[in-house]
């Protein structure tokens, strides 16, 4: 238990700094921000508790408490992203995770995503923003049939408009 | 392998039998307010055998499609009491629903997980039309990585903050599920 | 006590609904969706519960849970602006109210925060969405001054640029 | 009457003295993430008096600005034991916050409400220079219709939903509150 629980645990340690950086980075902050696990109990880690820390480029150390929600937002789907990796489900499904998210990490997550989609890792995202979406390869765009009462979908493979 | 399509029927606001999809490698849900698209994850999370408080109904049966065709204003007014209200639910009103996810491996072959339930709220699993045992189902799930009392892949709406506000606690538990 | 409540109450449950038809009536929905309180135990109601129903266009009578992100927040803007009403402040503060709104209801609830902002009534709304915030009479735009690590703030006024 | 403008001097991310406004009849805060728009929305009801556990803070001294020119990558990296990082919080930085709630009536006289808390956590409460205990600070805003028991006037960051889904109880309580 403990050899299986060590492992998960040193990969996604391991993963969780690269993955906010990736999505922290930018022109005024080539480095990025930095985020890391910390065990509160070496003896038993299983028993007790894992501590994640993030922290964006600039800012000091403090307690997650103290983001902004755009802030935690990031900081939250590189956590997902890191735990992920180690035993990676064939595909994810966000449900409005950009909606406390400004411009610019809209187009974080966005590039994020585009990048790491494929035949092995497949995103599911519902947004309500256009800069988000425009990014997908497939919409399924969903609307409600009144005269039914129902929901309805329509399904567009957007690859077939490339240049 | 990926998800390749949805199909169900008389799923909460999806009335009749309806197949969404296909998924390629990064899909974009997109439309208005109240028009179905949580409807959808939560028809996802269904199928794989999420618990139905995850997805925003107490009960099973909460599931199943209705029609406010029977429903007048005074039968929502105050002053009609509950029972009164639960025999007003229209005799047409479908009695059960059910989900099937295609998954699709890499070799292109099909396979088919179906969730069903009834106004009893008992569930039924099927692979590829063969009813089984949750605990044969959800294996059968895990074998392609998709690990259901984690959660690990699923965000539902409003829930992204709290992934890195969670107790040290239920980090430690999440990490150990999936390890 | 008994009065002031039932005075407030009564006032409240006038309100609302004619509050929330202006926030959903629509084009494909002239008439918008009604909404209502109700009075759990008529003796010593404030003592027990008053539940808040609202119904958007065409959807059935249901519990609030069952209403989508989008159409919760409609709906509680709705009773927020009715409470107001019975003993208004003079101001409001909103922290992106509109994350889970859709592009029709943006122009909704920036239609009727334009149409009831007054010297009576001051709206102080922190937004992401620019569909919202071209609507502002005044904007206070607030940045991170990175080298100092402090925020700074910026105030314009929009109307005098109207043509 | 309106809020004209908010002063403020080393209140959460905001150094110094800084003067925000005026704000108008319908004014909107922008900007991107993490640059301090909740922080202002914060200055505001701190002001007002409302509670720290509120404004996303267990202490009020946590309010205090704080300069993070003293932390290296070391002192925050695990094994640094907590004491030590709070000795190492800088010798410069400020012992002390204030904000000033500048409410401006119909008639254009200013009525300047002030809040200030120090390393202590010790709140004092001034109106145009005048200390007072809060409870009469408190009836002065009742007397301009703030009812800051009841917050009725602020919706923080992700709130908006909860205001619809509350329980019979709460929303019984908050309309008693401004009753
Ligand atoms: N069993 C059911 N039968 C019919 N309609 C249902 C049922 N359960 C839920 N609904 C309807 O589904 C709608 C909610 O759909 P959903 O939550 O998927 O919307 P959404 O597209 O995610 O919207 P948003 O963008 O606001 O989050 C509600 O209006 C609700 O009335
Ligand atoms: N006492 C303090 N001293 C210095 N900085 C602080 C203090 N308290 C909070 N901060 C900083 O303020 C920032 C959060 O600001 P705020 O919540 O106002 O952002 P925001 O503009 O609302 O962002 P979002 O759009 O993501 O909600 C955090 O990065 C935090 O580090
Ligand atoms: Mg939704
Ligand atoms: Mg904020």
């Amino acid at each position: 238990r403990y050899d299986r629980f060590q492992k998960a645990f040193a990969h996604i340690s391991e993963k969780i700094d690269e993955i906010y950086k990736s999505l922290t980075r930018s022109t005024a902050f080539p480095m990025g921000g930095t985020a890391y696990l910390s065990l509160e109990d070496t003896e038993e880690p299983y028993l007790d508790g894992i501590r994640y820390h993030a922290m964006p480029p600039l800012k000091r150390f403090r307690d997650m408490d103290q983001l902004s929600g755009g802030e935690k937002t990031m900081a939250a789907l590189a956590l997902l992203f890191a735990i992920h990796s180690f035993r990676p489900s064939p595909f994810f499904v966000l449900d409005e995770v950009d909606a406390a998210l400004d411009n610019m990490n809209v187009a974080r997550i966005g590039q994020y995503l585009q990048d790491h989609a494929s035949a092995d890792l497949q995103f599911i995202v519902i947004s309500l923003k256009s800069s988000l979406y425009e990014r997908g390869q497939g919409l399924v765009g969903i609307y409600r049939d009144q005269g039914v009462n129902s929901s309805r979908t329509l399904t567009l493979a957007l690859d077939q408009f490339e240049e | 392998g990926r998800l390749h399509r949805i199909e169900l029927e008389n799923f909460k606001s999806y009335k009749g039998h309806q197949t969404i999809g296909p998924f390629l490698d990064f899909t974009c849900v997109i439309g208005p307010n109240g028009a179905g698209k949580s409807n959808l994850m939560d028809a996802i999370s269904f199928v794989l055998g999420v618990k139905s408080s995850q997805l925003r109904s107490s009960q099973l049966r909460e599931l199943i499609y209705r029609d406010r065709s029977d429903d007048t204003e005074d039968n929502a007014r105050p002053g009609v009491s509950k029972s009164s209200r639960a025999a007003s639910s229209n005799e047409a009103d479908p009695r059960k629903t059910w989900v099937m996810a295609v998954y699709q491996k890499n070799d292109g072959t099909e396979v088919k997980f179906t969730r069903s339930v009834n106004m009893a709220g008992v569930s039924e699993y099927k692979i590829n039309g063969k009813v089984m045992l949750y605990a044969d189902y959800d294996k059968r799930l895990q074998e392609i990585n998709i690990l259901v009392k984690a959660r690990n892949f699923l965000v539902f709406q409003g829930d992204v903050e709290a992934i890195a506000s969670q107790s040290p606690k239920d980090l430690t538990k999440l990490i150990e599920q999936i390890s």
